[in-house]
Order: structure tokens, then C-alpha cells, then sequence
């Protein structure tokens, strides 16, 4: 399903360069659930970012479904993005301007679901991360788990192939923790292929098997069982 | 230090209202270390805001160091919010067109700290949070736990006699996690009052005290060492 080979992605400024990634090379078959843990700074936002299709490595290949993304077409790369990969930001990204409800139906208006559809399944995203009660609230009139919950409602609602949540629990207390985590499990369980990055051992445990990232590389891999 | 009696903070929209804060009363003496935990939406933020004069009651009172901050004149607040109060915002609010140092050299500005003592104050405060090397970096070019310490740097930049701190290690692998606890560990002992909101048990054990928040309410208190 995904196939990293020798991925590295550079940040040049004046003369010093910076490896965010540094020859990453992973695969991850369909249906898998791994969890990406490391140091801050080590390179685990800018993984996600490739594996979503949101940022290019300097060089390296990144092969989804058998195909190579930097062959894509913008048609093709912009169907992936809006279909098959739902993606949870480290800084949810929320719409300012629109509603909880509002921003959890984007990806089904850019995806061109019909309108009587689209209002059932957010109300059924918001519910299972439990903020339904926000749903006519806009982020700056909510909790920061608040918002992170629509974020994650808003990346599941399209029923994506793979699902990219870049730290999901982090400003949530256990019980809505524990719900989103089930959420993911009942997902994953129906087949779901889902990459978690966290700073949790809890979260990392629930996971197949965890990449330890250091520095741009993967330093080390174990089952899920032995975080 | 602070005393609140009877805090309330409700928003009405429509006719809709809603509690933010439903009656809180609570004493913290100087020199305390209170951890503040409670379910996403439960009104730790608000009560934050609350604590550091960004937000004022809906009724109640808030008395600091002795004085009703409802009647604390425009100069007087400016003058706790610059020099008594440091804020870690749960979501950071660094400012995304300054680099690091700048960002934390700010509250010095606006306090009217002399510029040759600004620089190695700068440099200090990003060192003690390990985010030095990024300290030419806008927060675009960081990660999520590197603004995350650069926010933390900003607020202890002032060596304030209050640290409000919203969830800062929420962002934080076990390393960096650990040496921002240490230093709020050592501002403690050095006198520093510490009202620390948090998920984690981890960093709540390790505060002389925790207050659990449900619904707008203080649900229990227990010592840290209950946690
Ligand atoms: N401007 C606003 N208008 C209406 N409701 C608001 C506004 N700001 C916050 N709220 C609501 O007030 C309640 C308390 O919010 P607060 O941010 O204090 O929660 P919290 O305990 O910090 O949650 P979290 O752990 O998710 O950060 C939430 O239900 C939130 O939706
Ligand atoms: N636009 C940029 N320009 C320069 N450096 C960058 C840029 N974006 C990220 N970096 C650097 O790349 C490195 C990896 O960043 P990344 O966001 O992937 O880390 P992370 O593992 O997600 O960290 P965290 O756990 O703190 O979220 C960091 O050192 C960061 O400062
Ligand atoms: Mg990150
Ligand atoms: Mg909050």
C-alpha cells in the first residue's frame, strides 16, 4: 500500500541545510496500523506531510497503491488527497470563518457528495468524537480538544483508505482519549490503514508495530506490544 | 496570592448559555504548585484565562496579591499581565512573521528591559527549553513541540511571579518533556507560584497539589501524590 524507499527531505537556508528526513525507507501494507514515536523535532510531522501527498521529499521514492507519487498527475494527486488519505494536523487547521458542522463537511463538498447526504454524516462524524454538541460553533468558541476532535471527525468523514493523525490525543483527557482511540480501532478493525504519530507509549501500544524516528531516520522498530 | 470567590464566566449566544465557569473558588498561596485536570470542555482554558487577566468573570471575585483585578486600573493590568503573570497558551499564539528570539524577547520589550540585557536573556530562556538551534527560525520552520518550548520560553522569560501553563508538554516526547518539567521544577523551587493545566498524571503528580474541574465546577481536590 505504501512504499518509502531512501526518502529525504531537505531545508536549505544560506548555507546550512537541515535533514528533517534523512533517508527513510518503510513499507506499510493495507490494513496496518503503525505508530510513528520520536523525539520533538525528529521528523515525524514532516513523514506524515509526505505520506499524505502535502509536501515532496528532495529526493527518494514514494510509491501508494503500487504508483508513484511524483508521477501523478495534479488530477490524480488531488483525487488521493480528497478521497483515499484523510489527514489529522498536529495544529487541526480548522476554517476560522465556519462552523464545526461546516468544517467537517468540506472535504465532502470539494469531494462532491450530494447535500442530502453530507448533513447526516457529519452529524454522525461529530457524534462519534463526541463534540456534537459544537457542531454550530466556530473553533474560537471552543475547547482545544474540542477543536482536535473536529479535526479528526473532519479527516474520518470521507471513510478514507488510509488515515495520517499527527499527535490525535494530545490536548484530550482520558475518557475522550479513550473514544477517539475506539473510533480508530473500529476503523482500523474494517480495514482502515492507519499511521498515529504520538508522544503516548498508551496509543503506540494499540498499534502493530511502532517506527522509532531520531534525527530524520528510523532508528528502530518493535511490535506494538513491546512499547 | 490568589483568591477567587465565586467565579462565574458564561457565554450567551442566542438563548443559549452556557457555563464555562460555574461558581469556582479556590486559594492558591504563593510559591504553591497546583496542577488543574478535568475532561476536554470542562473550562480549565477559561479558568486560565481567567487567573492571568485576559478574561474577565461574568461575576465573582479575583483577588491578587491582595487587590480586586476588577478594579485594577488600565496601567495597573498592563503592569501584572508584563511583569507579575508568564501565559503558556495551549495553542502558542508565538507571533509567525518573528523568528524564536524575537518572539521571546517581546514581553522584554514591552517591559522596557534595556537591549544589551535582552540578547543573553533570549538566549538563556531557549537554552533551558533545548530550542536554541531553532532560534533563527520562524515558528513555520519548527516543529509543534519546538514552538510548543519557544512559547514556554517566551512566558518565563520575564522570571514572572506567576506561570500559568496550559498543557505544555502536550506536544512533548519523555526528553523534552522532562527538562521543561525540570525547570518548571526548579522556578518552583526558587518561589515561582505554578498553576500547571494538564492531561497527563505524569505532570500532575508533580505538583503539591491537583484540582479537578468538571462542567465548569471544581469536582475534587486531592495532593499530587493522590494522582
Ligand atoms: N467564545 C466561546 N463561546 C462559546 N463557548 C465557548 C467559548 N469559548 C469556550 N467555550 C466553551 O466553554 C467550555 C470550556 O472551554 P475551555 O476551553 O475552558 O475547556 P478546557 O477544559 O480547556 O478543554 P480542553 O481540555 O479541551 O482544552 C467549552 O465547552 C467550550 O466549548
Ligand atoms: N520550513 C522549515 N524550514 C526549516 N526547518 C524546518 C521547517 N519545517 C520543519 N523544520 C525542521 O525540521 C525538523 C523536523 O520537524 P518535524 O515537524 O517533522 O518534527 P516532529 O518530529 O514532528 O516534532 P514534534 O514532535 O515537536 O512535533 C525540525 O527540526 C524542524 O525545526
Ligand atoms: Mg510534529
Ligand atoms: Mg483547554
Amino acid at each position: 500500500m505504501i512504499e518509502l524507499s531512501d526518502i529525504w527531505r531537505t531545508y536549505t537556508m544560506g548555507d546550512e541545510k537541515l535533514h528533517a528526513l534523512a533517508g527513510v525507507s518503510e513499507t506499510v501494507e493495507a490494513g496496518e496500523h503503525v505508530a510513528v514515536m520520536g523525539p520533538s523535532g525528529s521528523g515525524k510531522s514532516t513523514l506524515l506531510n509526505v505520506l499524505g501527498c502535502l509536501d515532496r521529499p528532495t529526493s527518494g521514492s514514494y510509491r501508494l497503491a503500487g504508483r508513484e507519487v511524483a508521477e501523478l498527475s495534479d488530477a490524480e494527486l488531488s483525487r488521493v488527497r480528497q478521497r483515499e488519505i484523510g489527514f489529522v494536523f498536529q495544529s487541526y487547521h480548522l476554517v476560522a470563518r465556519l462552523d464545526a458542522a461546516a468544517n467537517v463537511e468540506l472535504p465532502m463538498i470539494f469531494a462532491g457528495v450530494s447535500r442530502s447526504e453530507r448533513k447526516e454524516r457529519v452529524r454522525r462524524a461529530l457524534e462519534a468524537v463526541g463534540v456534537e454538541s459544537r457542531s454550530a460553533h466556530r473553533p474560537a468558541e471552543m475547547s482545544g480538544g474540542q477543536r482536535q476532535r473536529v479535526a479528526i471527525a473532519r479527516a474520518t468523514v470521507m471513510e478514507p483508505k488510509i488515515l495520517l493523525a499527527d499527535e490525535p490525543t494530545g490536548n484530550l483527557d482520558s475518557a475522550s482519549g479513550a473514544q477517539v482511540l475506539e473510533l480508530l480501532d473500529r476503523m482500523s478493525a474494517a480495514g482502515l490503514t492507519l499511521i498515529v504519530v504520538t508522544h503516548d507509549p498508551g496509543v503506540a501500544r494499540r498499534a502493530d508495530r511502532v517506527v522509532i524516528l531520531d534525527d530524520g531516520c528510523i532508528a528502530r522498530r518493535m511490535p506494538g506490544s513491546e512499547v
